[in-house]
């Protein structure tokens, strides 16, 4: 009973519980139960501290995290997912956060797709106060990514925030899409710092690691955003995302303002997992 | 799949006169491994595999010559069992004017589905009014509003009101001047745990009286679905769900999850991006996609 401060075999199953209950998935739950019981059968050593210390410290060795390193010159954040994520919202978090840092800021509106995705930058834009480099609906993104790079290079920006449009990973003709953003960007910005950003949603199950493998086939993912931190779900699934994809959480939605994104702390995060 | 893993599991049965407690022990290891890798509930996926367990010790499983197709079957029927013993239709309002409300947490596809329903119900030949009440995500008034111009569907937004209820309210005596029978309200994403937010959706409800009220829930969304599911309908007594993104690849788990642990049936299913993207929901599909 883990109430006395010991752990037993009730409490291990209780455990794979809550860790399945966290999104950690099956395989995860299932190996840090194993670790947590082979420590306790060779060190004899029940006491819930000592327990949950073993607990988190296998956590912390399965997450990667991270902190997006910009480098002089032109740094291009390409921000990607599957639909409805966060990834308009962290652009426009991320413009903020730079702008006041000094740098030179610009956005770019690649999602010509969805209603009023271009209004929606726009609005973020403005209360980031970064100017945001726009088509018409309808256009090719190709072309506004092509723009936004020159636009980028001629005005010396610091950090240019692509913000593309959701897309569903097992949709061939949309992560083609995606490729050819990418080719574009390696072909204009050949000098460029490019930083690709996935962003995931933390009330998302399993299918993250899907997501993740295939965003990482057609963009190479340097960095992971943890959206929507700020409510129940306990984002569990980022210990397989990362141990698939060696990406590192870089960054922690935790609302729908302007200043509600932190650099991921994983400590904080790993100890949130904990019984 | 689960099918043929499960049928791997009894080919070596061949020979074999009757199933035994390990050959069982072994099926269900691989359902509870397939309904929890497709996010269905941990507590949902114990007393599944419980049931099924106990039907697969029964009377037909034992005597058949085929036991692992046997437990297939039945896994399979429990599954169409708890997601399609349900009216799915959407409920009329008996006074001719039907007020049709979508809930549900951050961008799992309310202002798209709310004109996929609009569209539905036009080429059903009713009169439909969209509005928005999200008074919180940026352009989510204008969203819903090139949309409602894309299917030629009236709608009635205010973007600059800070009132979600005003809106509700107004959009009601729109709906009726304009001489629609249905209106339907986008209501702005929210996290349960956020109190002010679950207030605003309470106070929409008491002004306008919702006849459906409709969650929405992301195919994708993992273990808290179920805690998700709860906490609306006691907050605002759901109707019904739909699930949208299903022209994904997530299992949609939590499509189970919900219905067996709220009852809340499944009305409806979104299965892409286009207003045209909408179907009613086919139990034996989506069991056979839970079951992977
Ligand atoms: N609570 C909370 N909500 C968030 C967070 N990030 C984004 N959201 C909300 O999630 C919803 C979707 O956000 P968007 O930024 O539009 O997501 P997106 O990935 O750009 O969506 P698409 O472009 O349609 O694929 C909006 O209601 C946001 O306010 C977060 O960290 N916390
Ligand atoms: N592939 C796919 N995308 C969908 C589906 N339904 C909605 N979407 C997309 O998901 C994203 C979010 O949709 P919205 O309708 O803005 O979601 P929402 O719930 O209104 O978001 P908030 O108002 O911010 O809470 C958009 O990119 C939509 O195009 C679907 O069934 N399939
Ligand atoms: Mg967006
Ligand atoms: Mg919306």
């Amino acid at each position: 009973a883990a109430n006395l401060g010991i752990f037993d075999e009730d409490t291990l199953d209780d455990l794979e519980m809550i860790l399945i209950s966290a999104d950690c998935g099956l395989s995860a739950s299932t190996h840090l139960t194993s670790v947590v019981r082979e420590d306790m059968l060779k060190t004899g050593d029940y006491r819930k501290e000592h327990v949950l210390g073993i607990l988190a410290g296998e956590m912390r060795a399965m997450l990667s995290d991270g902190r997006i390193d910009l480098q002089d010159g032109l740094n291009v954040i390409l921000m990607i997912g599957v639909n409805g994520t966060g990834k308009t919202t962290t652009s426009g978090k991320l413009a903020y956060r730079y702008k006041n840092q000094g740098k030179k800021v610009m956005l770019a509106a690649a999602d010509t797709f969805r209603a009023a995705a271009i209004d929606q930058l726009k609005v973020w834009g403005e209360r980031a106060g970064v100017p945001v480099l726009a088509h018409a609906p309808g256009a090719d993104p190709a072309a506004v990514t092509f723009d936004a790079l020159q636009a980028s290079k001629a005005r010396g920006v610091d950090v240019l925030i692509l913000d593309t449009a959701g897309r569903l990973h097992n949709k061939k003709n949309l992560m083609e899409e995606l490729a050819k953003i990418n080719r574009i960007i390696g072909r204009e910005a050949p000098t460029a710092n490019v930083y690709s950003l996935l962003v995931l949603d933390a009330t998302t199950g399993q299918n993250a690691v899907k997501q993740a493998e295939a965003f990482a086939e057609v963009a190479d993912i340097n960095g992971i955003v943890l959206a929507k931190l700020d409510g129940n779900a306990k984002g569990g699934v980022a210990l397989a995302v990362t141990e698939a994809t060696d990406a590192p959480v870089v960054l922690a939605g935790l609302g729908e303002g302007i200043e509600d994104l932190e650099d991921f702390n994983a400590d904080l995060f790993v100890r949130s997992l904990l019984p | 799949g689960l099918s043929s893993k499960l049928t791997d599991i009894t080919t070596r049965l061949r020979g074999k006169s009757r199933l035994t407690d390990q050959d069982i022990k072994d099926m269900m290891r691989e359902i509870r491994l397939a309904l929890l890798e497709a996010d269905v509930n941990y507590q949902v996926v114990k007393e599944f595999v419980a049931d099924v367990t106990e039907k697969s010790r029964g009377e037909a499983v034992m005597k058949s010559l085929t036991p692992g197709q046997m437990v297939v079957k039945i896994v399979n029927e429990k599954l169409v069992e708890i997601l399609g013993e349900s009216e799915s239709k959407l409920n009329v309002s008996p006074t001719g004017f039907t007020i049709i409300m979508l809930y549900g947490l951050q961008g799992v596809g309310k202002t798209t589905t709310a004109a996929k329903l609009a569209l539905m119900l036009k080429k059903q030949g009713k009169k439909p009014l969209l509005t928005s009440v999200d008074v919180h995500r940026p352009a989510a008034a204008k969203q819903l509003a090139v949309l409602a111009e894309q299917i030629d569907v009236p709608h009635y937004i205010r973007p600059e009101e800070k009132s979600a209820v005003k809106i509700a309210k107004e959009a009601v005596e729109r709906g009726k001047y304009l001489l629609c029978d249905t209106l339907i309200v986008d209501t702005a994403g929210r996290m349960t745990i956020d109190q002010e937010m679950m207030d605003e959706l309470i106070e929409i409800g008491d002004a306008v009286n919702p006849t459906e009220r409709l969650l929405i829930v992301d195919a994708m969304i993992g273990q808290e679905a179920v805690n998700v599911a709860i906490a609306f309908n006691e907050a605002i007594a759901i109707d019904g769900f739909i699930m949208t993104k299903l022209d994904g690849d997530a299992r949609g788990g939590a499509a189970l999850s919900i219905r067996k642990m709220t009852g809340i049936p499944i009305k409806m299913i979104a299965t892409g991006e286009r207003v045209e993207d909408f179907e009613a929901f086919h139990p034996d599909r989506l069991a056979s996609r839970i079951l992977g």
